[in-house]
């Protein structure tokens, strides 16, 4: 089962190579590969409707949190998951700003906003949809690096 | 390292990485078998983090992040080659890209039992995340983090719960992109959303919060969510403006992206070209304002069944 508006047929293809199965080991009782398990999503039971005490655990835990959004993507909007970051109320949160990535031709162009707390930051890409890397795959890894290298957006 | 899960070579793999690979299984509880897709820091493998990330679903596969968004490698159209990814995630960090829960992509159930829950997912990931690190115990000291997008919005706050009273694992944060976090919240500010970027229009604008939040001092505040459980009008509408979003043709993960395969007003179709069915309703899951379609849903069920024609 696909979900709309995705090609995945060149991945199936290649994922369901014999010898592509055989290079990753994969085990003989392995189903053909494909992007999504119609068996999983359709026996799947959800038991959250919000993360909230997740987050709280994890913030009063002293975890570091990146939270990030393309920002025209509709599954799960920016404007939903800021909203959600604002709520948990944590501590000394900053200003709005902007953050910049170097494009192709060596400009600096605008990445997106973000907004920081003590340990959560909350994060767009700006025209990125749902998949930012495959979207924006350069501010992307910026983001990335500056979250997994504590360095500042 | 397992030296039986080395990926010694890759099909379509025309250069030599500098970085080591390794893929296999890691056994959870119930007798689920994950996969796993390890690839090693480009940089620093002996000190960069160690990463996990998990694409969403609930049910979809985690390579798709690695071979699409931010794996080292990018299959070409062909389906037979592989091409580089100069952005990939992997020249900062070392990158588990894991199949979960069991039924996805390459990962199975000897009982061939693929229900499951939030809870045992984590239970599960967890489970996986142990044995990887009694298959890798050089990376056990490493900075651990937890990342995931979409319906990982669930996966990975819910996982990093437990293994935060895991003191084996060195956890010390997460990541989540375009996660679902609040259902409600995901809910009230798609609407939002759909009319400042002129989805829909003044007219429908002025009667969703006319039904949906009547007393509202002012349209920043409108409960949409809460509107439609209290108002048969709110909830008529709202449900007009999901079906918009879901299903009319936009790609609901891009709004300025083009929808692969065409606009195609249809919530359940069979893709002949394709040889699968698509639907709008695969991720019912994050809609609570979206009619359930019953027969859509039913439909859903018969195309996972083997044994129905």
């Amino acid at each position: 089962v696909s979900p709309p508006c995705v090609n995945e047929t060149s991945a199936k293809i290649y994922l369901n190579t014999p010898a592509v199965r055989t290079a990753l080991h994969i085990a003989a009782k392995a189903l053909t590969w494909d992007v999504c398990s119609g068996p999983v999503g359709a026996g799947y039971h959800r038991l959250y409707t919000t993360m909230r005490p997740q987050y709280e655990k994890a913030l009063s835990r002293k975890m570091r949190i990146l939270v990030y959004n393309g920002d025209v993507d509709m599954a799960c909007n920016f404007l939903g998951d800021e909203w959600f970051v604002d709520q948990l109320d944590a501590k000394n949160p900053q200003q709005r700003k902007s953050w910049y990535y170097e494009a192709a031709d060596g400009t600096k162009q605008v990445a997106g906003f973000y907004k920081a707390f003590d340990q959560i930051t909350f994060v767009t890409v700006r025209g990125a949809g749902h998949m930012v890397p495959s979207d924006k795959p350069r501010p992307a890894l910026k983001m990335f690096l500056s979250f997994i290298q504590r360095q500042p957006f | 390292a397992p030296e039986e899960d080395l990926v010694t070579s890759l099909p379509g793999l025309g250069w030599k990485p500098n970085f080591k690979q390794y893929s296999g299984y890691l056994d959870a509880a119930r007798s689920r078998h994950l996969h796993y897709w390890f690839v090693e820091s480009s940089s620093n493998p002996k000190t960069d983090p160690v990463v996990l990330w998990m694409n969403g679903g609930p049910g979809c596969s985690s390579l798709h992040g690695m071979l699409t968004e931010h794996g080292p490698f990018r299959i070409q159209d062909d389906g037979k080659t592989l091409g580089p990814n100069p952005f990939a995630w992997n020249q900062v960090a070392n990158m588990i890209y894991l199949e979960a829960p069991a039924g996805v992509g390459f990962s199975y159930s000897d009982d061939g039992n693929y229900t499951t829950d939030d809870d045992e997912v984590a239970m599960n990931n967890h489970l996986a995340l142990k044995a990887f690190f009694t298959k890798f115990p050089e990376y056990k000291s490493h900075d651990f983090y937890i990342s995931g997008e979409s319906y990982g919005g669930i996966y990975v706050p819910t996982l990093a719960s437990v293994v935060l009273d895991d003191p084996a694992i060195n956890l010390k944060g997460f990541v989540v992109g375009n996660g679902l976090s609040d259902d409600d919240l995901n809910d009230n500010s798609i609407v939002y959303f759909a009319y400042y970027h002129g989805l829909i229009g003044e007219s429908d604008w002025k009667f969703l919060l006319s039904y949906c939040c009547p007393g509202a001092s002012s349209a920043s505040v409108c409960d949409f969510a809460a509107g439609s459980r209290k108002s048969q009008q709110c909830l008529e509408k709202l449900s007009a403006v999901q079906q918009l979003v879901w299903a009319s043709g936009l790609n609901v993960y891009n709004l300025y992206g083009e929808c692969a395969g065409g606009a195609l007003d249809r919530r359940f179709y069979y893709d002949k070209k394709a040889d699968r069915f698509v639907t709008n309703q695969y991720l019912y899951p994050f809609n609570s304002m979206l009619k359930t379609d019953m027969s859509v849903m039913t439909m859903l069920k018969l195309a996972s069944a083997k044994n129905v024609g």
